[in-house]
């Protein structure tokens, strides 16, 4: 369906903004590596089915592929190759009260005791907050270069994007609805609502993103 | 549910 379409192209889109805004201005800054860890765990534990190799679909195969490679690379480039232009003193969000709770609650909500879905569960989790780090960043410095908010935009369009995707398949299909994927989905969107705002009220009008004071 | 099928969005 397209929202599901288009989310994943705007979730494929704000990796490479990511990678364009390292690689051109050779510099992490204004980036959260905690953030980044987050995105690495979440992927490498949702996706553990590809060990199984009753893979679902080529897309979905080719998709989970690039996002634990693209993931563990831009790790590697906040942490060595442009490491110096990483400032850890401004990224000091305790991701440990992310992680915690959400080992919690994937031991209480999931779709079956084993290797695969407990994972998942806490993948989906830790998924919904995993941008706290970096828009607690963002709210200390109070403000951003303009690619640093397309890349937290881009990420912002792909959540909204499978909000009318869930609405869509349960009016089309009848498998009912993952709620465990819906209610953390639109936990995270939420999360996005304050950002997106001054992103369409400032930096599309043309202004520097900026925080009030 | 979706679940058992296993899971289709990524």
């Amino acid at each position: 369906n397209i929202f599901r379409l288009l989310g994943d192209l705007s979730h494929l889109a704000s990796i490479f903004i990511l990678l364009h805004k390292i690689q051109t201005s050779r510099s992490c800054r204004g980036i959260s590596f905690k953030t980044q860890v987050l995105y690495v765990v979440v992927f490498c534990t949702r996706y553990l089915d590809l060990l199984t190799f009753q893979l679902h679909s080529f897309y979905n195969t080719i998709m989970k592929i690039f996002f634990i490679g693209s993931s563990v690379y831009i790790l590697y480039l906040m942490r060595i190759r442009f490491r110096p232009t990483n400032d850890p003193s401004i990224d000091t969000f305790r991701i440990e009260y992310l992680l915690g709770p959400c080992a919690v609650l994937s031991l209480i909500f999931n779709y079956g005791y084993n290797w695969i879905e407990i994972p998942w569960s806490f993948s989906i989790f830790l998924e919904s907050v995993a941008i706290l780090p970096q828009l607690f960043m963002l709210q200390r410095t109070g403000e951003a270069e303009a690619i640093t908010t397309h890349y937290i935009a881009a990420l912002g369009a792909y959540r909204a994007l499978y909000i009318p995707n869930w609405i869509y398949r349960y009016l089309t299909e009848t498998n009912g609805v993952d709620a465990i994927a819906v209610v953390a989905g639109i936990v995270q969107t939420g999360l996005y609502v304050d950002f997106g705002y001054i992103y369409f009220t400032k930096v599309l009008q043309g202004q520097k993103f900026e925080l009030p004071a | 549910p979706l679940a058992q099928e296993g899971h289709d969005e990524l």
